[in-house]
């Protein structure tokens, strides 16, 4: 059997900014996660360290470099399975956490639970140990920028209704996660 | 959204997928990623898959399993990424993309978005690419 390993850092219209930043950043990755394959590592270890790698850069919206909800908060979601018993741990909704796959590893290796969700998965965290970091430490000037705008446009679309008078939602989302 | 799949000497996968979610989201809302079948999916007996992309198109056609379940009907990893991505365009008109490994080690990568960073490394050669139809290639 040939050790194998595959990563991706989101399908989306990445700019030419961002171009660069993102292929060196899941060729490193990828590295990562090779060097625990060949050296005798597990397949669930070196997806974890992989995808640690890419939480850590910022040129990609998870861990560091998260976006922005319409709070101006980071909120975090991550999963994490191995193929011999079907184990999975994820969690969601998850904050001040620098790398929200290994809380999901950690639910996967620690409890009988598969998802835990917003405060009661940083009540996990806190309960296994894993720091709480400063939620400014995760955004990135670029995420500021992205919320900044999005916002804008959001109030642009939410006059266009008052406008009109129609009492219509306003789309609070749009693109890709 | 960052993901990552993964076949070891012993043949176990794994997949692991993580996120952000989108700008400006509602509090609250959960995307694909943290869903198991939606966010990627792995079992040793057929390969693993990661997603990326529209979190609630790729939960409703259930994208991972989509592609687990091609697999398991004799399709190669490429061919069953390409027909999941062209079902969800299809089926609900939205946009994504996938990485897969199937547990012979053979790979197969897909997106219907403008671009998607993506790498593997087998047999100390990388490959790697950002737009359709691009792979470039460089020794370990």
């Amino acid at each position: 059997i040939t050790p194998t390993i595959l990563v991706h850092g989101g399908a989306w219209g990445i700019p030419d900014t961002l171009a660069e930043a993102s292929v060196e950043g899941v060729k490193a990755a990828v590295k990562v996660g090779y060097e625990v394959l060949v050296n005798g590592g597990s397949a669930v270890d070196a997806v974890e360290r992989a995808v640690r790698s890419l939480e850590d850069n910022p040129a990609f919206d998870a861990g560091h470099g998260s976006v922005l909800n319409s709070l101006k908060q980071v909120e975090m979601d991550a999963v994490i399975m191995e193929g011999d018993h079907l184990n999975a741990g994820a969690v969601a909704c998850v904050q001040n956490i620098a790398n929200p796959v290994s809380l999901a590893r950690l639910v996967m290796d620690k409890t009988d639970h598969v998802l835990l969700v917003g405060r009661g998965a940083n009540m996990f965290a806190t309960e296994m140990g894993v720091p709480s970091v400063p939620m400014e430490t995760l955004v990135t000037p670029n995420a500021v920028k992205e919320w900044e705008e999005m916002m804008a446009y959001n109030q642009t679309i939410r006059s266009c209704f008052k406008n009109r008078n129609i009492d219509e939602a306003v789309p609070v989302q749009t693109g890709h996660d | 959204t960052v993901g990552a799949v993964a076949l070891d000497s012993k043949g176990n996968v794994a997949f692991a997928t993580s996120t952000g979610g989108i700008t400006a989201k509602r509090p609250g809302r959960v995307g694909d990623s943290p869903l198991i079948g939606s966010g990627g999916y792995c079992d040793n007996r057929v390969g693993a898959v990661s997603t990326t992309g529209h979190g609630e198109a790729i939960i409703k056609v259930c994208l991972a399993k989509h592609i687990m379940q091609y697999m398991e009907q004799g399709y190669t990893a490429q061919e069953a990424s390409d027909k999941a991505i062209q079902y969800m365009t299809d089926r609900v008109q939205s946009s994504g993309g996938v990485i897969t490994l199937k547990n012979n080690g053979e790979i197969g990568l897909s997106f219907s978005t403008e671009r998607m960073a993506w790498a593997s490394l087998q047999s100390n050669t990388l490959n790697y690419g950002l737009n359709p139809d691009e792979k470039c290639s460089e020794k370990f």
